[in-house]
């Protein structure tokens, strides 16, 4: 379960403050599927890279299974991101001399679960999974923009996290990739019980959650649950 | 006047061919306002990087104002850039090092048509005008991605280029900033005669234009016009 509570961030330059999040408090329990929307420069990224343990908030509590982050070391937030979460960057994040296979095994290398041969076949699978079977030996530069991000995809899924936090991950993509990487959320949702929390502006994206935060000049505005579908 | 013809580009990884563009062939007439889309690594940013005179086609023609670009040296290439062409990239491309005031600076400086007073005055002035006036002293990693996204929209504008080139110019944006973003590009292009070509896989944003052309593997699907708006 991840639980937030009061939680702000404040950013300095030189003299000037930037209040990125104002006091964010909300919960997401185990299995809920969560979009979140607002305004460009509102803090979504800003709270993603909280939740993903990347960063810690200035003030306030961010609590994973009752673990408490705030006042975690960097070890112990390593373990908990190598661990339970899988995080799709915004800006995709990939090693630009990497090939796209050897992008998604990285991940599988730092938590040391698998052996040579498992890192290759689990990464040739996810990789598979986003329609990219005949890219596996591009880097990014040889790669286009959907399909980075798609790459980026593949790296969150192959650890087997417990929580998918992705940060617009279908904003590089056309309506038919779209659906799929949806579908691919959706199914490790519904069938496996993984919670996803993912940041859009599309409106029709953010409709495949049963739930939507939204968020404005680093508050919450609103958390509305949907109607069944 | 943009005059493509049989143009086609091919990528070399090591043994094998990629076809990235397999025989384009379109005109895009002085003032027009056209959309490109199609799927994720149909091609639209390859086509785009020569339309930019960014990259030199494998074979086929490409004409600007009766120029030809296929067998230009990279000095005429950056020149035609300098004095024409205003371009936004997939990733941005800002400088990390620099504020968004010095990114947007910077084409003025390859130019050399302003003096220094002037290009700070301008870019300061195209800043504003994409929402972003409190956000110039900020470099990269200190602006959310569509504010960075902004910095590039607005580095385009500056050297008042007569074609504006921009891939997937809303990508990042909400859905306030994309129209805030479009009624720009609307009103250079309908008040100052500035041909605008955009990529996008949003059917919202292409509807902008009056003419919209589709790529798919490589080659252009249709070319259609909108009924009058
Ligand atoms: N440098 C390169 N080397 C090899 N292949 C490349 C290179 N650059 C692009 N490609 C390939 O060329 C094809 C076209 O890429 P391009 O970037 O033009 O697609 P796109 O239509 O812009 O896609 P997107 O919507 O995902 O941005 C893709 O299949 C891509 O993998
Ligand atoms: N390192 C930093 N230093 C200073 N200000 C920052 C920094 N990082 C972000 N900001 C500011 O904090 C605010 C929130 O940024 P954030 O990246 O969370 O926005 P966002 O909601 O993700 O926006 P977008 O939809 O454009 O991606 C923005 O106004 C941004 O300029
Ligand atoms: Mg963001
Ligand atoms: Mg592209």
């Amino acid at each position: 379960m991840i639980k937030v509570t009061e939680v702000t961030k404040t950013y300095w330059m030189g003299e000037v403050e930037v209040n990125a999040l104002r006091g964010v408090s909300f919960e997401v329990h185990d299995g809920e599927m969560v979009a979140i929307m607002g305004p460009s420069g509102s803090g979504k990224s800003t709270l993603m890279n909280i939740l993903g343990v990347l960063d810690q908030p200035s003030t306030g509590s961010y609590q994973i299974d009752d673990e408490e982050v705030a006042t975690m070391g960097e070890t112990q937030m390593a373990e908990i991101r190598n661990r339970k979460i899988g995080f799709v960057f915004q800006s995709f994040n990939l090693l630009p001399r990497l090939t796209a296979l050897a992008n998604v095994e990285l991940p599988m290398l730092y938590s040391g679960m698998f052996g040579r041969a498992e890192r290759h076949e689990r990464a040739t699978a996810a990789l598979e999974s986003v329609g990219l079977g005949d890219r596996l030996d591009h880097k990014p530069k040889e790669l286009s923009g959907g399909q980075q991000q798609r790459v980026a995809i593949a790296r969150s899924l192959v650890n087997d996290p417990s929580i998918i936090l992705a940060d617009e991950p279908t904003g590089a993509l056309d309506s038919h990739s779209t659906e799929e990487v949806l579908g691919i959320f959706q199914r490790l949702n519904y069938e496996q019980g993984i919670t996803v929390v993912f940041v859009t502006h599309e409106q029709e994206v953010a409709d495949h959650c049963r739930r939507i935060i939204r968020v404005r000049d680093g508050l919450v505005e609103s958390d509305k649950y949907l109607p069944d579908q």
